[in-house]
């Protein structure tokens, strides 16, 4: 026991550290330490590496217990096309995602649309429009600085009449503090529930994994205007953990949905809890 | 923020006769929440209350003279100094072109300090710059930079897709022989740290142009990964600056303070928008007072 009591006090500082480091944030790491000290002392873990199991598997049942029942997969649309759309602060990733997720819902057999409805930074829409091209599939696009929830209506419109059966929305990055881009956000939001009753089925805020408790904030306020439902956690294959996914999943009862790990078309994954509470701690 | 986080813990230092140890280490515990809060590294902001610690000691702290103002004081004062000179301005080599090459993980905002870095040595120096686009990687990566520079009018010396970095900067530097640019910017593709192929093709191009100024260009909004990144593009390529990007956001910004304190290096400048216009000089007691918050 008195081993035990060592492997306490220094492993539990450590592991504090770790979670900090890997940027769940100081009021999340010390709750989960508590609730893991507990764990720890009910399972009488005793080694280690016993500790160390026991840790994983706590914070994989808090993770989902923080949860409401929201969907892990994306929501389909019961009838017509699926519409989802990507926000997210600059530089995140929506767009590459796009790219990504396109592939795979065209590998199983889905009649994919694209809307690049980034008409405002340099060269957004050709980024968007070379993934269109590599994926084999059909993109909206429109004029350079011209109205965005233009190119949203016009998608939706081509969609909803060629029978496609999901519509990936590109967004321009912008900044969650930025009042008139977050309403020029809601405002492509609401064009697509008009258009479509349900829509969009899923908004999924494209978060760097490299990002601080910054990131807590951006999720509440894309939330707020935007009703995100899911993440897309980008750059995993880096040095950084993302922990701060958790602050948002206890706060804001966002699930992550899928995880980018590369810059290549195959480099998406479903978010799968135990691989990316192991990550943290690796 | 801090101030009003130590207000809080000094108010009850106030009332007493004297501050004792255990105040001592509240008020440090208080710091310590407010950095790591403002996403500095937990290991720097180990070292920085360490820091402050021994002076607040070894100041009339403990005698109680006003310890609330006489902290916050040492806390500024010691981080203000930590995040360097303000303005720091580009190297300039002594014979034509000054060659500065961006770098940095993916995202972070190079392709548009390149614009906005080339279009300040215009207004500013009269300069004629040319952009190098060595970035094949990224899906219209060359256009992107060609319609930024298109946007402020200087050229671009690109090589499509096909063509392997280190040659398109070494044909790239002919061009600019030729022309007589007087500065060369080359864009590079984001990339991990930890890539060891890609971060051997950057070291491959510096040591073909020696570069006056190796910028690594990093996303104020980033967490506790600020040091492995910096540590990382620093051991390799013993960069000459730091930009900081998207400061028009509400992050506090801490990566910047974990910056300075592993590498050393000047932050140079900051991005404080999307347009070419938004960039400005760097300001350490800005820095400093927006990250204490
Ligand atoms: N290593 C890595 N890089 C990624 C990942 N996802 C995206 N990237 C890279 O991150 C950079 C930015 O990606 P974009 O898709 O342009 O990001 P964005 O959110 O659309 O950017 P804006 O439209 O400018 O706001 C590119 O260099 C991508 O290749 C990932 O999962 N891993
Ligand atoms: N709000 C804001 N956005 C910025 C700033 N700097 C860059 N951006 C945006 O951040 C996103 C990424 O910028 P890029 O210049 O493409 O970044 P990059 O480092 O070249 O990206 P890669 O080449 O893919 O590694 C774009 O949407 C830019 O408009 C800034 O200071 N403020
Ligand atoms: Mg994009
Ligand atoms: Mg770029």
């Amino acid at each position: 026991l008195a081993n035990f009591r060592h492997v306490d006090e220094d492993f539990f500082d450590d592991l504090e550290d770790m979670l900090i480091e890997s940027d769940v944030g100081y009021d999340m790491a010390m709750k989960l330490s508590d609730e893991l000290r507990e764990e720890v002392k009910l399972e009488n873990a005793k080694s280690k590496q016993e500790a160390s199991n026991v840790i994983i598997e706590k914070m994989v049942d808090l993770y989902d217990a923080a949860g409401k029942d929201e969907k892990a997969d994306l929501n389909m649309a019961a009838t017509g096309p699926t519409v989802i759309m990507f926000v997210g602060v600059n530089g995140a990733g929506k767009t590459t995602t796009i790219g990504k997720m396109a592939a795979l819902f065209k590998k199983q057999g889905k009649k994919v649309l694209l809307a690049a409805a980034d008409t405002f930074r340099a060269g957004a829409t050709e980024q968007l429009v070379v993934w269109a091209k590599r994926d084999g599939v059909d993109i909206v696009t429109g004029p350079e600085n011209g109205d965005p929830a233009a190119v949203v209506f016009d998608a939706v419109q081509k969609a909803k009449k060629e029978d496609y059966d999901i519509l990936f929305v590109d967004t321009a990055g912008r900044l969650q503090n930025k009042v008139n881009l977050m309403k020029e956000l809601a405002k492509m939001k609401r064009i697509l529930t008009r258009e479509i009753p349900d829509a969009p089925h899923e908004v999924l805020l494209v978060l760097d994994a490299t990002t601080g408790q910054n990131a807590l904030n951006q999720a509440k306020l894309f939330k707020q205007s935007t009703d995100v439902t899911g993440i897309v956690l980008t750059k995993l294959d880096g040095t950084a953990r993302g922990g701060i996914v958790l602050a948002i999943r206890n706060e804001l009862h966002l699930p992550v949905k899928y995880v980018g790990l590369g810059e290549h078309v195959d480099d998406l994954q479903k978010f799968d809890a135990s691989d990316f509470v192991y990550g943290l701690f690796k | 923020g801090l101030t009003e986080r130590l207000q809080k813990a000094m108010e009850k230092l106030r009332r007493k006769p004297k501050v004792t140890e255990a105040d001592l280490r509240e008020t440090m515990r208080e710091i310590r929440l407010a950095l790591l809060e403002a996403d500095v590294n937990f290991a720097v902001v180990k070292d920085f209350v360490k820091k402050v610690r021994e002076q607040a000691a070894g100041a009339e702290v403990l005698k109680g003279l006003n310890p609330a103002q006489q902290i916050v004081k040492i806390v500024n004062v010691q981080l203000t100094e930590l995040m360097g000179e303000e303005a720091v301005p580009l190297n300039k080599a002594a014979h034509i072109p000054t060659v500065i090459m961006m770098v940095g993980l993916q995202g972070a905002g190079k392709t548009t300090t390149a614009g906005k870095l080339a279009l300040r040595l215009k207004n500013e120096n009269h300069a004629r710059p040319l952009f190098i686009a060595a970035d094949v990687y990224r899906p219209a990566a060359i256009t992107q930079l060609q319609q930024v520079a298109a946007q402020i009018d200087v050229p671009v010396f690109e090589k499509g897709t096909d063509e392997d970095p280190v040659e398109i900067v070494r044909q790239g530097m002919e061009v600019a022989k030729q022309n007589h640019n007087d500065y060369v910017i080359i864009d590079t593709a984001g990339r991990l740290q930890i890539d060891e192929q890609l971060m051997d093709e950057l070291a491959n191009i510096k040591e073909l142009v020696h570069p006056d100024e190796i910028l690594l260009v990093i996303d104020a909004m980033t967490g506790q990964n600020a040091v492995n990144t910096a540590q990382g593009f620093d051991d390799k390529l013993d960069i000459t600056g730091v930009v900081l990007t998207k400061l028009d956001g509400d992050t506090r910004g801490g990566a910047a303070m974990s910056i300075r304190a592993v590498t050393g290096k000047p932050i140079k400048f900051v991005g404080e928008g999307e347009k070419m216009e938004d960039l400005d000089v760097f300001h350490p007691d800005r820095m400093a007072s927006r990250i204490l918050g």
